[in-house]
């Protein structure tokens, strides 16, 4: 649907503002390594999706070394603190709507400063 | 700034581009306008010209509407979520996601122009995936073009530093204009130099 002007967005389209299927993330706020956490099979999914996890492996729902190295990496393209944890500021930037284009080709980052990241799964 | 592996870009000798519409989409004129008002940012610092045509045959870039899975390997996952995706040069595929509602400015540079909403400003979506029908690649400076997320009701067109200098990386300024560095806004034209 293409609205021409702000005047014309039917009420119900600002209460829906939150109909995301990444909005489902959010209830993984707070995992951390070693966990085993039902959902975060589909975070993995995405990080593989945008370049942040390469190979071919299934993706689990364990929080491993590949998961939280695929955070550190997302954390420093997006500007935030490197935990490598699943903190509140990171999902909140996950959930965004965002260019399908992967922010990694081949495992390899040109964000911020075209510093070299690396991450593959095991 | 970043780029594509391999760092790809038009040709010299493909300085004046052509982009077309799917037909089946059967866009509207204040649809058409959006795009080429967002072709003119990239046209302002660039040596390059982009000129609608009317048909898909020869156009470099193609640009349609699209559900779902559409034949790239790359679906679209309905509302939200990913908003569209663009190939880099010199393939010139640019595919938005039919499922999101889009608003049609008509112009304006405010960063925000709804409370928080489903609802995704075209135009800004448009500038940015042009930058990667260019051979941008996505940029962690947030207040770039090409930083890869937008909240829904967010507006942003105008081209950053960082946006002005990756392209003049790949292409150098626009010989008729002022590199970009200090332009004029040009919201309120209807068409832009584009069409």
């Amino acid at each position: 649907k293409f609205y021409s002007n702000v005047s014309s967005i039917p009420p119900l389209q600002f209460l829906n503002a939150t109909q995301n299927a990444w909005e489902t993330f959010s209830k993984l706020a707070g995992c951390h390594i070693g966990e085993n956490i039902n959902g975060l099979s589909k975070l993995k999914q995405y990080f593989r999706r945008f370049g942040y996890i390469t190979g071919t492996n299934n993706c689990t729902d364990d929080f491993d070394d590949v998961l939280q190295s695929a955070i550190n990496t997302y954390q420093t393209n997006f500007n935030l603190k490197v935990t490598g944890k699943l903190d509140s500021s990171t999902l909140r930037q996950i959930i965004k709507p965002r260019c399908g284009n992967p922010d990694m080709i081949d495992g390899v980052s040109e964000m911020n400063g075209g510093r070299k990241l690396r991450t593959t799964e095991r | 700034y970043s780029f594509f592996p391999g760092k790809p870009r038009w040709p010299k000798r493909k300085r004046d581009l052509t982009y077309a519409f799917v037909p089946q989409n059967n866009l509207t004129d204040d649809v058409k306008r959006v795009f080429a008002r967002a072709f003119t940012r990239w046209a302002e610092v660039t040596p390059l010209n982009f000129t609608r045509s009317e048909s898909l045959l020869g156009a470099d870039i193609v640009i349609g509407f699209f559900s779902g899975e559409h034949g790239d390997g790359e679906p679209f996952d309905g509302a939200m979520g990913t908003l569209a995706h663009a190939s880099s040069p010199p393939t010139g595929m640019l595919h938005l996601d039919g499922d999101e509602d889009w608003l049609i400015s008509d112009g304006g540079i405010s960063r925000r122009i709804l409370p928080v909403t489903t609802v995704v400003d075209l135009e800004s979506v448009a500038v940015h995936e042009i930058g990667h029908l260019l051979g941008l690649g996505h940029s962690s400076v947030e207040d770039a073009i090409m930083f890869p997320a937008i909240s829904g009701g967010d507006r942003k067109v105008e081209l950053a530093k960082d946006d002005i200098e990756g392209i003049q990386h790949l292409y150098g300024g626009n010989p008729n204009g002022d590199g970009g560095v200090s332009k004029p806004s040009r919201e309120n034209e209807s068409t832009g130099g584009a069409d």
